[in-house]
């Protein structure tokens, strides 16, 4: 307590200056974990690297607006099962429900090799875990390619929604001109190190109102 | 509304700039580096009851009932926030994703009776 100074608002006597920092960076802890609705702080375990943050965080400056208190998420791909060939990958991606949920815009960039000829065409799957193998994906979009290097695939956002699992699956196919998928001499499509894929997503405000908006 | 000063009594702002690396959180909270994290503190005498600082017709207003009414009012006027503007943050989730999200009236930017 500091010497005989008294608190103007409340009259009593006032914090020596250390008691105030502490009080004030207690409260700060509070009023970030609040505002994030968290209820303590994330245990970063293996965060990405910082090229792949830095490339992707470069995708979400100016332009891109996610609504008032909604929330941009850019979620990397942690887990590429060994593929069948050259011309498929699996990509696994791990939201938290509420992302999963709420999400209504997504956009998966990755990095196309400047290794084929021609016209590059791109089926996107989504796995659906626990049913029959046969029914176990789903097509979600196909995209056309000429170009190599980094390209951003839209998918439809509700073939993205899960209620259930939070972890999400998808699976990339390529086909060259001709159809001939097994032609690839080598990886097409880049999904390891720096260079991996991302999904980058927006997602609906979180809290009681925020439902309602947007079904109405 | 006045910075406070460590000698003034009436209604101000105190501000306080927390670095995110103060509370060991850099290692999760990507940008910004830190922020301001005010808060109102001060005495409201009757004469300053409804001076936010920035919307005289309203402290006129109050002042006026008061004059007509007995100027010793039984309520007491509190220093109070007035402004306050949202904070930008990104930041690394459980999941280690990157979210990018506009945390709602987090800075005080005024303070004021009410």
């Amino acid at each position: 307590q500091g010497a005989g100074s008294v608190c103007p608002s409340c009259g009593g006597p006032t914090l020596a200056p250390q008691a105030e920092r502490a009080l004030v960076l207690e409260l700060a802890k509070q009023q970030i974990l609040e505002g994030l609705h968290l209820t303590s702080r994330p245990r970063i375990t293996h965060p990405p690297p910082q090229a792949a943050l830095t490339r992707a965080l470069r995708r979400l400056q100016p332009g891109s607006v996610a609504p008032v208190n909604g929330e941009e998420v850019i979620s990397f791909a942690t887990i590429t099962e060994p593929s069948t060939s050259a011309c498929s990958s699996v990509l696994t991606f791990h939201l938290s429900t509420a992302q999963s949920r709420h999400l209504y815009h997504a956009r998966l960039w990755l990095r196309v090799l400047p290794t084929f000829p021609g016209t590059l065409s791109l089926r996107t799957f989504r796995w659906n875990p626990g049913r029959r193998r046969r029914e176990s994906r789903t097509l979600l979009a196909e995209h056309q390619m000429t170009t190599p290097g980094w390209h951003a695939l839209t998918l439809p956002s509700s073939g993205l929604r899960g209620e259930a699992s939070a972890v999400l699956k998808l699976q990339v196919d390529c086909r060259l001109p001709g159809g001939n998928a097994t032609a690839a001499p080598q990886r097409l499509v880049d999904t390891a190190g720096d260079e991996r894929p991302f999904l980058e997503l927006k997602i609906w405000p979180k809290g009681p109102g925020a439902g309602r908006t947007r079904r109405r | 509304t006045p910075t406070c000063e460590p000698e003034t009594p009436l209604c101000c702002r105190r501000d306080h700039y927390v670095d995110f690396r103060e509370l060991g959180w850099r290692d999760w909270i990507l940008q910004p580096e830190g922020y301001q994290l005010n808060y109102c503190s001060g005495q409201c005498p009757p004469h300053l009851a409804g001076s936010p600082g920035i919307a005289a017709s309203f402290h006129s207003a109050v002042f006026s009932l008061l004059k007509a009414n007995n100027p010793w009012p039984l309520g007491t006027s509190c220093c109070v926030p007035t402004a306050r503007r949202p904070l930008s943050l990104l930041y690394l989730d459980h999941d280690g994703n990157v979210v990018k999200t506009d945390v709602p009236d987090m800075v005080v930017e005024a303070c004021g009776c009410s």
